[in-house]
């Protein structure tokens, strides 16, 4: 069996409501390592992978690898019955085909369950290779948020390069243009509000606004978030999740017909 | 604007 409490139960909600658009079903693998979701969306453009590591539960028991696959827009649903400041325990026998969700409020006045039924899914694995990337930029979450949904505004794609004057947002549509350049900047009183640009060798790639924005739904993970681009890969936008893992999205790049 | 590619394109199935 498999038995994880989560007393930062709004966590799991935030990472829901980051990934229920653009990923309808998945399987969420949990080992001894953690809780892990690789999934691409519909049209393969964008894959996101999540890991939850065992060490960030404060409990955290899993017997055997398991597989449950899950209709995320229904377990959002789920989630969403949970307050933000409840423990959220997930539970699941081997081989059974429900999964519980536990909500306690933290003075454990109110307990509820919700079980949902799992779901057989046939989900390719992408093996994602350790990759240099040429560039990598760390921001804001909420700057780059704003950046995205500006220019989304304006066209239906953006061009990022990374040169060394720093990170360029253009894009361009039937009303105009638009650029915004984002420079290094470390001389701010907390480290999340810095905007690194670590370049090994300049980038330029392109990508649909679309799948940007999406991602930006991660925001309230993260107080920043990274940007590693190199012109043959796609773009990972990452967000970390405090003392426990990451959720990423790789967004494939447009090319040239 | 381009073509736009897949993740398959890049990442191979395990």
């Amino acid at each position: 069996m498999l038995e994880f409490r989560l007393v930062q139960g709004s966590l799991l909600k935030k990472v829901m409501e980051a990934i229920k658009d653009l990923v309808t079903d998945a399987n969420f693998e949990c080992s001894s390592t953690g809780f892990s979701l690789q999934a691409m969306d519909s049209s393969h453009v964008a894959l996101v992978a999540l890991l939850l590591r065992s060490e960030g539960f404060e409990h955290y028991r899993c017997d055997r690898n398991l597989s449950m696959g899950m209709n995320l827009n229904n377990m959002s649903k789920m989630l969403k019955c949970a307050g933000n400041d409840d423990i959220i325990t997930i539970k699941a026998d081997d081989g059974g085909d429900i999964v519980t969700f536990m909500f306690e409020s933290p003075s454990q006045d109110k307990i509820s369950d919700f079980e949902m039924k799992l779901m057989d899914i046939s989900s390719e694995q992408l093996g994602i290779p350790e990759s240099e990337y040429q560039s990598i930029v760390r921001m804001p979450a909420a700057e780059f948020q704003r950046i995205c949904k500006d220019l989304s505004s304006i066209g239906d794609t953006v061009i990022i390069s990374v040169t060394k004057e720093g990170v360029k947002f253009s894009t361009r549509g039937d009303i105009g243009s638009a650029n915004i350049v984002c420079r290094q900047n470390t001389s701010v009183d907390k480290p999340e509000e810095a905007t690194v640009i670590e370049m090994k060798e300049p980038v330029s790639l392109t990508f649909a606004l679309r799948y940007m924005n999406s991602f930006t739904k991660a925001t309230p993970l993260s107080n920043s978030v990274s940007l590693s681009m190199s012109s043959d890969l796609p773009l990972v936008v990452e967000y970390k999740i405090a003392d426990m893992g990451y959720l990423r999205f790789y967004l494939a790049p447009k090319i040239e017909d | 604007d381009g073509k736009q590619s897949t993740i398959t394109r890049f990442f191979s199935k395990v």
